[in-house]
Order: C-alpha cells, then sequence, then structure tokens
C-alpha cells in the first residue's frame, strides 16, 4: 500500500539525515525502512541523542531529526 | 566528547584563520567579534594563539555561502543545517562555513552567530560532536548565556592540545546529570498536559507513559527566558499553566510560551517577605490548594480565591509524618504525594496521612 505523502515525506527526510550524519550507504536497498542497514542506523542515532533504542522512526527520534544543527557527521568516517 | 578518526589536530599551536566574507546580517565589527570569542574559548584552555591574515591562504578559512558553495557539501536553505566544518589538515582541512541562508544575530532572537561558531571551530581544532547535551559539542543548537565550555569539552580539546599554561581560572559548565546515578536529587518536578517534568540543574527530564525512555533536554532550549536553575513548580491545570519558581521571581508558563506580566515576586502569593526560596510547589488536585514548601515550613495556596489561606505556615514536621523535614520537590497522584528530598523519595498517602513507600529519587526513571 503507498506510504501517504506526509510518511514518506518523513522516511525521505531520515534516509537523508542518516545518509548525512551516520554514513547510510547510498543507493537502492529494497525498501529502504525496512532493510536491517536503515535500522541500523536509526539505533546508532537514537544512541547517540540517548534515545529509546527502538529502530524505527518513532515521533521521538523524528523530533530529533527536525531541530537545527551542525553539518558535520555525528560518526567518524 | 570524541575525536575525529587518528586524533586529527594542528601540529603546530599558532594557527591563522582568515575571514574570507561576511553575513550582511550583522556589522562587519559584529562577525569579527563574535569569531574572536569563539576562537577564545578554545585558546582559553589550550596553548592554541590565533593569528588573523586578511589575504592568503590560513589554516581556517572562515566564509558564508548557501545551498552548494564549492565544498559538494551544500547548505539546505533556512533551518537545518547551520554550519560546517572540516578537521585540522591541508587544503580545506580546518575551513569553517555558514549557512548564509539562516539569521544570524548577535543575541538569542535567531541563530547567535557566537555560539555557532564556538561550536563549528571545536571541529575546525579536531574535536567531533558530542552525546553531552550539555556540552558545546553537541551537534543540535541551543542558545544559552555565559560560559559556552562544558568540562567534557575542555577535557576533549585538552586531550589533544593540553592545558593553557596560564590558564585563568575557567569555571566550566557541569556536565548533563546522570538519571541513573543513584545518589540523584531533583530541584524541581511538575506536571505538564500529562507528562511529568523533572528539574536539575540546567536541564529536565520529560517522562511520558507512552515514551518509555526520558527525554533530556537543556531548559533554556524549550524556554529561552527561564533561568538555568529552577527550585520549584507545579501545574494549575484549571488555567493550562506550569508556575516555575527560582530565588524570589516566579514564571507562569503556557506550554512553551511565557504568560504575560511574568516573572513576579513570589510574595504576591501572600508569601512572607523573609522567604527567599520555594523549595517545592504541588497542587492537590483534589482539594484546588497548592502546598509551597520552603525550609521546614510550608503554606496552602488557594488557587480559586487566589489568596493564601490563614493558619500557615505549618511545619512539614507536623503535618507530614515519616518525612525528612525539608522537600526538594513534589509530585500529586490519584491521593498520593511523591515527595523527594536528596537522593529519597516518599510516597506519602495523603487521605492515610502517612508514609506508604520509600524509595529512591531516580527510581521514576526505571533504571
Amino acid at each position: 500500500v503507498p506510504l501517504p505523502s506526509e510518511d514518506k515525506d518523513n522516511w525521505l527526510q531520515a534516509e537523508k539525515y542518516l545518509r548525512r550524519f551516520y554514513g547510510l550507504p547510498a543507493g537502492l536497498q529494497g525498501r529502504q525502512e525496512t532493510s536491517g542497514a536503515f535500522r541500523t542506523k536509526i539505533m546508532e542515532m537514537q544512541s547517540f541523542f540517548k534515545l529509546k533504542l527502538t529502530g524505527n522512526l518513532d515521533d521521538n527520534t523524528l523530533e530529533f531529526m527536525k531541530l537545527p544543527r551542525c553539518g558535520v557527521p555525528d560518526v567518524g568516517e | 566528547y570524541n575525536h575525529f578518526p587518528r586524533h586529527l589536530k594542528w601540529q603546530n599551536n599558532n594557527v591563522t584563520f582568515r575571514i574570507v566574507n561576511y553575513t550582511p546580517d550583522l556589522k562587519k565589527s559584529d562577525v569579527d567579534r563574535a569569531i574572536r570569542n569563539a576562537l577564545n574559548v578554545w585558546s582559553s584552555v589550550t596553548p592554541l594563539t590565533f593569528k588573523k591574515l586578511h589575504n592568503g591562504i590560513a589554516d581556517i578559512m572562515i566564509s558564508f555561502g548557501s545551498k552548494e558553495h564549492g565544498d559538494y557539501n551544500p547548505f539546505d536553505g533556512p533551518n537545518g543545517l547551520l554550519a560546517h566544518a572540516y578537521p585540522p589538515g591541508q587544503g580545506i582541512g580546518g575551513d569553517t562555513h555558514f549557512d548564509e541562508d539562516e539569521l544570524w544575530t548577535k543575541d538569542s532572537s535567531a541563530y547567535n552567530l557566537f555560539i555557532v561558531a564556538a561550536h563549528e571551530l571545536g571541529h575546525a581544532l579536531g574535536m567531533s560532536h558530542s552525546t553531552d547535551a550539555g556540552a558545546l559539542m553537541y551537534p543540535i543548537y541551543s542558545y544559552s548565556t555565559g560560559q559556552v565550555l562544558a568540562e567534557d569539552d575542555i577535557e576533549g580539546i585538552q586531550a589533544l592540545y593540553g592545558p593553557n599554561p596560564d590558564q585563568k581560572k575557567v569555571k566550566p559548565k557541569p556536565d548533563a546529570p546522570d538519571k541513573c546515578d543513584p545518589m540523584l536529587s531533583f530541584d524541581a518536578a511538575t506536571e505538564l498536559r500529562g507528562e511529568t517534568i523533572i528539574f536539575k540543574d540546567r536541564f529536565y527530564w520529560r517522562l511520558h507513559p507512552q515514551m518509555p525512555e526520558p527525554e533530556q533536554t537543556l531548559i533554556k532550549s524549550t524556554w529561552p527566558s527561564l533561568p538555568n536553575k529552577v527550585d520549584a513548580a507545579y501545574e494549575n491545570p484549571q488555567k493550562d499553566q506550569v508556575i516555575i519558581f527560582s530565588g524570589i521571581r516566579m514564571w507562569a508558563l503556557n506550554g512553551y510560551s511565557l504568560v504575560d506580566g511574568y516573572p513576579k515576586y513570589i510574595h504576591k502569593l501572600g508569601l512572607p517577605k523573609t522567604v527567599r526560596k520555594v523549595d517545592a510547589a504541588v497542587y492537590i488536585r483534589d482539594t484546588g490548594k497548592t502546598l509551597l514548601f520552603s525550609d521546614e515550613e510550608y503554606w496552602s495556596y488557594d488557587e480559586a480565591t487566589g489568596t493564601m489561606e490563614s493558619g500557615y505556615p505549618r511545619t512539614i514536621e507536623d503535618d507530614f509524618p515519616g518525612m525528612d523535614d525539608e522537600v526538594d520537590a513534589a509530585v500529586y497522584h490519584y491521593g498520593y504525594l511523591n515527595f523527594f528530598h536528596d537522593h529519597v523519595q516518599y510516597e506519602y498517602s495523603y487521605t492515610s496521612k502517612k508514609v506508604i513507600h520509600i524509595m529512591r529519587t531516580n527510581s521514576i526513571f526505571n533504571c
């Protein structure tokens, strides 16, 4: 079932955030939001910000992704 | 704190910098001052010195640009990404870029250039992001006044460069309190639209039944006009207001916004002038009265009439047997008063008038 557009926007924003700050690999990995890499990177971000490690794009995590911040990645490259 | 991989740093303590262009949001002299003050933040605790170049190539090249600005690492328009910087090294190493699509200010009305510059120049010197919400190197922007460096930042930069040989006394901000510290005490506690807010130092935790993990945030990043330290707080659900006490002043909040006419003096409630601080406050939903605790005594304020009840102050010891004689914070749930004092929490049954349970203060965090 196609996602409602707002959900889709949130997922795209999350993917962009995780790619920029947590090194989520670029490219097509099937449904990004269900892939192992996506969950792993979300948990990395939740761990960094001491959020609950859900591995999901929950409201709390999304709220943090929308806060104004520095453009340097949070994890070393 | 974190460093970049291989602990990248400048091999020479005398670092040069150049401001390549300026934002039209501020006077040139304001930008110069903000950058110089931001560099001083780091030189005050290390042997590093910063020499300004007016042309040519400096170690740290500082510029303002929007969207794609030459390093294939584009900005994103207003908000979102504010700035970025590169770790020490040749070429682009150390260079610091600010997003010109932001509004840069000298105060808290928009993004404060000094605070963002101090953070970015931390990167330009070798610091990566910190997970400590109170650290300057925490990746999310928050406005604060006074000392910007936390202990965590100082430890990190001195691990790279050592201390400043003639370091004047630098009073760093304390790190964020650890919710699972068994000796943790609270400054204040209140309900807020179904959530429980716990204040400690410059921070507050938000607890919500559907949010198993408490969320720690700087007080000033949510309520910039509040002081850094809260003594007491209570929610008056009838008015949908939270009253915050600090020293002899009190503020009324309606969600994120400050109610007009505040801060006011606490004595407006009818407290005697001798009271200089409210230790704890709690609204008893079943009686419509607010209990205000100070030292060993407490008062009862009738919210409906806006007056202090006669017959007070009374002593905590007399009316709340089994309790310590002082209180740091208090919340009221369905007939039970939870008093917090130091690292001990007392659950007091308001109906049977006795302490029925004693726990650690931070047991509320399910550590």
